[in-house]
C-alpha cells in the first residue's frame, strides 16, 4: 500500500457551530445526535483554518482584510473566549483489516482540544506548535463509518488590544505556546479569534503492526564532498501483542529526471 | 548502493530506536541554494515489512545532499553563512505568515516562494512573531532553493522587551514550550532548506529555554568533523 493510500486527509465535510449555540454533548453529536449538515447553527467549516475563517466563509462576519472592517468583529477580549469556542464534526470513512492499526492525527490545533470519535472523549494538551497522534483502532465502527467532533477552545491568554494598539497587544498572549503576532503589530491589526482553530493538517493513517516514526535523516561529507554518508534513524512502535520479525530498508532514489527514474 | 535492508526484531506493545549502518554515495548531485547551484533533491523511501503480514509502513522525504555552516564573523559581527564549504552572501527577506485567517494552502506557498527566489533571494526568514512554518512551506524553500531562518515563538515586545515590559520569563510552562520545540523540530529537520533555528525575535529566550534548546539542537558529536587543528568545523 504506498504512503498515499496509507495517509489520507480528512478535509471536506467539515461543520462548525459555536459552543454555546449547541445543546449536545460531544458524545452525543458522535452516536446519537450528529448534525445533519449545515444547519444553523451549524455551517459549513474550513478545515484545516480558523473559527475566524469559517466565520468569514459563511459570511457571518466582514473580511477584516478590506478596510476597517476588522473594526466591525468583536475582539475577544470583548466577547470572552466562550465566543470563539467553537465545535468542528466530520464523518470519515476507514474500515481496518485484521493486523491494522488507524492513528487520528492533528498536525496543528490552537490552543487546545477535546476530541470525541464515535462516543470516545479523549482531551489533546495545550499547545499550538505540536503535533496529535492519536490510536483510534479500537473505536472505529466496524462498517467503517465514523463520527468525529472536536471542539477547540482559544489560548487560555488571549489578551486585550489596549486603545493604542502597539506590538502585541498588552502581551498577554506570550504567557502560552502560541503564535504572537495575533495581538496586533505595528503592521498588522489584531485578529479578533488570536487565530483559534484547526489550523493544520488533519489526517488518518493506516499501518500494520510495526509504525515508522519521525526517521532523521543526516548527511556526512569528506574529501570534498566526493564522499558523502547518509545516516538514518527510525523509531519504530510495535503495537501488536507479539514480537515482529521485520525487514527494514532505506531506498535512495534521484528526483524524476526526464522521465527516468535512476536508482 | 542506495539500497539497504536490515532485519530486526521489535518486541511486543514496544517502541524502539534504529540506526541504519550509513550508506555511501560517491559525489552525489548537491543540493545548492537559488543562484549557487541545482537544487538536487534525492527521494528517501523507508519500508518495513512485517514476516507474516507484509508491508507494515512506508515513509518518503525528499532529501538533499548539503552542509550549511555558519558562525559569527569576528571582522563584520555579522552571521557568515557557507553552504558545501562556499561562503554565501545572503539575500534575504522577511517572512510573517501566508495568511492571518491561516488559510494556509500548497498553491499560495507555491507562488510566494517562487516570487522570492524570481527575486534573486537565497533566504527567508521565518520571523518569531509568526507561525513554526509547514512542511508544505519547506518543500517549496527545498525545490526554490531558499535557505529558511526559522525563529521559535518568543519575541522581544512580548518577552521581556516591549512596552510594557511583560513576560520576562518567557511562556508560563516552559515544559509545554520546549515540548512544542522538540516536536517542531521533529516535524522540519529533513528539509535541506532549513539552515538555522532561532531561539527568538530580538531576545534570548528565558536561560533554561535556551540552554535545552542549544543542547538539543547542537550537532551529534557523532558528526563533529574537525578541521587539521581539531577545530570543530560546521
Amino acid at each position: 500500500m504506498a504512503e498515499q493510500e496509507r495517509k489520507s486527509t480528512v478535509d471536506s465535510g467539515w461543520v462548525a457551530a459555536r459552543s454555546s449555540e449547541v445543546q449536545f454533548s460531544g458524545t452525543q453529536l458522535t452516536t446519537t445526535h450528529p448534525p445533519t449538515g449545515p444547519t444553523s447553527p451549524w455551517m459549513e467549516a474550513l478545515v484545516p483554518g480558523t473559527v475566524l475563517a469559517t466565520l468569514v466563509k459563511n459570511k457571518v462576519v466582514p473580511d477584516p482584510f478590506y478596510g476597517l472592517q476588522n473594526e466591525h468583529i468583536i475582539d475577544i477580549a470583548d466577547s470572552g473566549r466562550d465566543y470563539y469556542t467553537f465545535w468542528f464534526f466530520t464523518t470519515f470513512h476507514c474500515k481496518l483489516e485484521s493486523n491494522e492499526y488507524c492513528d487520528l492525527n492533528f498536525r496543528g490545533i490552537n490552543y487546545s482540544a477535546d476530541v470525541y470519535l464515535n462516543g470516545h472523549k479523549t482531551i489533546l494538551p495545550k499547545g499550538m506548535f505540536r503535533r496529535h497522534s492519536l490510536d483510534v483502532t479500537d473505536i472505529l465502527h466496524p462498517d467503517g463509518t465514523n463520527l468525529l467532533a472536536v471542539l477547540v477552545y482559544p489560548p487560555d491568554h488571549p489578551g486585550r488590544i489596549p486603545p493604542e494598539g502597539g506590538q502585541g497587544g498588552d502581551h498577554e498572549i506570550g504567557k502560552d505556546v502560541a503564535t504572537q503576532y495575533v495581538e496586533g503589530w505595528d503592521w498588522m491589526a489584531p485578529i479578533r479569534d488570536r487565530n483559534t482553530g484547526i489550523w493544520d493538517e488533519v489526517s488518518i493513517s493506516v499501518t500494520g503492526p510495526v509504525k515508522i516514526i519521525d526517521p532523521h535523516l543526516v548527511s556526512s561529507f569528506f574529501d570534498h564532498y566526493k564522499r558523502v554518508y547518509l545516516h538514518t534513524t527510525t523509531e519504530l512502535e510495535n503495537r501488536s501483542s507479539w514480537t515482529a520479525e521485520c525487514s527494514l530498508s532505506i531506498h535512495v532514489t534521484t528526483e524524476l529526471e526526464d522521465g527516468i527514474c535512476l536508482v | 548502493e542506495h539500497l539497504q535492508t536490515q532485519n530486526l526484531s521489535v518486541p511486543a506493545k514496544s517502541r524502539v530506536q534504529y540506526t541504519f549502518p550509513e550508506l555511501f554515495f560517491s559525489k552525489p548531485n548537491l543540493w545548492w541554494p537559488n543562484g549557487m547551484g541545482k537544487q538536487s533533491l534525492y527521494n528517501v523511501i523507508i519500508n518495513i515489512d512485517v514476516k507474516g503480514y507484509g508491508e507494515s509502513d512506508s515513509w518518503n522525504h525528499h532529501f538533499g545532499f548539503r552542509k550549511i555552516e555558519s558562525h559569527i564573523d569576528d571582522a563584520t559581527g555579522g552571521r557568515l553563512f557557507k553552504v558545501n564549504g562556499e561562503p554565501i552572501f545572503i539575500r534575504g527577506g522577511n517572512w510573517i505568515l501566508s495568511d492571518g485567517l491561516l488559510r494556509l494552502s500548497k498553491k499560495r506557498y507555491k507562488t510566494d516562494i517562487k516570487f522570492h527566489a524570481d527575486m534573486n533571494f537565497n533566504m527567508i526568514r521565518c520571523w518569531g512573531g509568526g507561525l513554526a512554518e509547514r512542511p508544505e512551506f519547506y518543500h517549496y524553500c527545498d525545490y526554490y532553493g531558499l535557505l529558511v531562518w526559522q525563529e521559535f515563538c518568543i519575541t522581544g515586545d512580548v518577552d521581556g522587551r516591549g512596552i510594557p515590559v511583560s513576560n520576562p520569563n518567557g511562556p508560563l510552562d516552559h515544559d509545554l514550550f520546549l515540548f512544542c520545540a522538540r516536536d517542531t523540530v521533529k516535524l522540519l529537520r529533513n528539509h535541506p532548506s532549513l539552515a538555522l533555528w532561532v531561539g527568538g525575535n530580538e531576545q534570548i529566550p528565558p536561560d533554561d529555554i535556551n540552554a535545552a534548546l542549544k543542547n538539543d539542537l547542537r550537532l551529534h558529536p557523532y558528526f563533529e568533523i574537525v578541521d587539521e587543528n581539531n577545530k570543530p568545523v560546521g
